[in-house]
């Protein structure tokens, strides 16, 4: 099941940047790959500012993996 | 895609974020 590969990849992808398994990743968690991660600290709030959907500050699991499913170039909408 | 590529889009940086968490957590 490919949507469940992409999932688990997702997951894997998100504990980096929530490295407290909060649940959530906030701009605060972004801004710590700066040096971990070839972006510039502009570049990690843009990716931020893509990947959180609704803009509230907090980035989920569920967003994420949208966003990963987008950059395989999949639509994982049911 | 090139990483770090100057004037990427929106989609080239989401593309190198993500390229770069990857081989982050392949090692490579």
């Amino acid at each position: 099941d490919m949507k469940r590969i992409i999932a688990d990849k997702a997951r894997e992808l998100f504990i980096v940047c929530d490295k407290e398994e909060k649940g959530f990743v906030c701009r605060r968690d972004m801004q710590r790959l700066d040096g971990e991660l070839p972006l510039s600290p502009e570049q990690l709030e843009e990716v931020f500012d893509s990947l959180d959907d609704d803009g509230n500050g907090f980035l989920t699991l569920e967003e994420f993996t949208d966003g990963f499913g987008g950059f395989l170039g999949l639509n994982l909408d049911p | 895609m090139e990483p770090g590529k100057p004037g990427a889009t929106n989609e080239g940086v989401l593309a190198n974020f993500f390229n770069s968490l990857l081989s982050k957590k392949t090692g490579a």
